[in-house]
């Protein structure tokens, strides 16, 4: 299963 | 976005900007670790592979920009514009030794095996250790410039402040990132020595030497 995790921080 | 957050990057930013203006102003990089300026440069590319297919926002599109920039424009200084005033003597650390690890680590523990994820990981997880060959060099030459320890103190205060972002962030949001927490905890650590020399001598007027 393809899953991305957000990443919203620099 | 919380104020600790925006002013870590502020922070952040401002380290990259000083440490550009001492090698711009005095045509030097004396001091200034060429092999910690690269692993920067890994950093912010292997960890903003995402700026293309995932947007955010156009603060981070920027800044995600800017890092990438002032990174390499860094490099750039070190090893060609400026490369005859570079200390490459006293800048031996051994890369290896955080590489392998820093790499192991983020194939065994990263959120999903996949390779932006594990590229991700690997980012976070070498960041956190890309200071040591400046420190490595200061404490191998027992000097450093006035405004070579403003950057340091900025790159450590975007790293204390995000600490704070992070308990914030989890309060408010329930939010919470256990591979950027405990990294960036453990970068942090890194810096208090420094912290504390920056206190007690450069804030008092005098030059940053170790006995």
């Amino acid at each position: 299963r393809e899953f991305t995790y957000v990443h919203d921080e620099l | 976005m919380n104020v600790f957050r925006i002013l870590g990057d502020l922070s952040h930013l401002l380290a990259m900007f000083l440490l550009l203006v001492k090698i711009w102003r005095s045509k030097s990089c004396a001091g200034i670790s060429g092999k910690s300026q690269i692993l920067f440069a890994l950093v912010f590319t292997t960890r903003y592979l995402d700026l293309f297919s995932n947007f955010i926002s156009i603060y981070n599109t920027v800044m995600k920009v800017v890092f990438l920039l002032c990174a390499y424009v860094t490099v750039y200084m070190i090893y060609w514009k400026f490369r005859k005033t570079f200390d490459i003597e006293n800048d031996t650390f051994r890369l290896e030794f955080l590489l392998v690890p820093v790499i192991g680590l983020s194939f065994l523990v990263n959120y999903s095996y996949t390779p932006t994820e594990v590229l991700w990981t690997f980012s976070i997880y070498l960041e956190s250790v890309a200071i040591l060959p400046q420190l490595f060099m200061i404490s191998k030459t027992g000097e450093a410039e006035t405004i070579t320890t403003h950057y340091l103190f900025f790159l450590g205060l975007y790293r204390a402040l995000y600490l704070a972002n992070w308990i914030w962030r989890y309060q408010t949001e329930n939010f919470y990132d256990q591979i950027s927490v405990v990294s960036g905890v453990v970068q942090t650590i890194f810096y208090c020595d420094f912290f504390y020399l920056y206190v007690t001598k450069v804030l008092k007027g005098k030059k940053l030497s170790l006995p």
